[in-house]
């Protein structure tokens, strides 16, 4: 199974 | 005060056909580089990442940096009323509530103003690591956006894995199972149509389609696109546009659990 990754885990604020 | 002549309007209209439907507000920041856009979809799985940089433009004044916050939807529906050999110019006042758009007819025999009033948008501003990518594939938009068309058309995921032989989608759904292989083709003749694969190491990730179908929607920008992907970050699809810049795309990949 699989799960929708988030861009806010890869990419952080800046 | 903010100036901005575009003589290849078009692009404009093209590069705003290609986000309304991903993204609903966004902020262009306006500096002396040039004109840009980072947004998120309202999910934060794709985030899009435009610049348009200012030697791009016939006529670039931007006295300060500005944000100006807008609908992308309305944008688009005033871009749409531009011919598309129109010159277009964006002009806002500081600390202003609005924006203008002058349309030019490539003869100056019709001019056209459409003003949009601006919104205040809290946007998250993203920094996005410069990273080594494992695959770098480019390949004609074309060839990609159809490939995404007719998957979309069987199931809703992808699997893209380059390895030497090529770069692979490939699909599993109720009804079946697609594997499309395009393999490395340099074409000296007409470099647009190649598919080219830079490789450091093999890697496969799994995609939402519906997201990839969406940034097609930049196909008409350019006649090839850019994939880069490494096992641990989003995909980044890119569209060059023509001496100006670039539309980045990046997808965060979908986890095995």
């Amino acid at each position: 199974d699989t799960r929708q990754g988030n861009i806010l885990s890869f990419f952080k604020k800046s | 005060m903010l100036e901005l002549r575009l003589v290849q309007g078009s692009l404009l209209k093209k590069v705003l056909e290609s986000i309304k439907d991903l993204v609903t507000d966004a902020n262009f920041d306006c500096s002396a580089t040039g004109f840009s856009l980072q947004a998120m979809d309202s999910s934060h799985v794709a985030l899009v990442s435009l610049l348009l940089r200012s030697e791009g433009f016939e006529h670039y004044r931007c006295d300060r940096n500005m944000s100006m916050g807008m609908n992308l939807n309305n944008m688009a529906k005033m871009l749409k009323c531009a011919g598309n050999d129109d010159i277009i110019t964006i002009k806002a006042d500081d600390g202003g509530d609005t924006v203008t758009f002058m349309f030019e007819s490539p003869n100056q025999d019709k001019i056209s103003d459409f003003e949009m009033k601006l919104m205040d948008i809290d946007s998250e501003h993203l920094g996005i690591p410069e990273s080594e990518y494992h695959a770098i594939v480019r390949m004609p938009s074309q060839e990609f956006a159809r490939i995404c068309k007719d998957l979309s058309s069987i199931v809703d995921t992808v699997v893209i894995s380059v390895s030497k032989e090529g770069v692979k989608f490939s699909t599993r759904g109720d009804i079946g199972s697609a594997n499309i292989v395009c393999r490395q083709n340099p074409s000296v003749d007409k470099p647009d149509e190649a598919t080219i694969i830079e490789m450091q190491e093999p890697v496969s990730l799994t995609f939402a389609l519906r997201y990839m179908n969406s940034f097609t929607k930049a196909t008409p920008l350019s006649n090839t696109v850019t994939i880069s992907m490494s096992s641990e970050l989003p995909v980044v699809v890119e569209y060059k546009i023509a001496d100006m810049g670039y539309i980045r795309f990046y997808l965060a990949p979908k986890i095995e659990e």
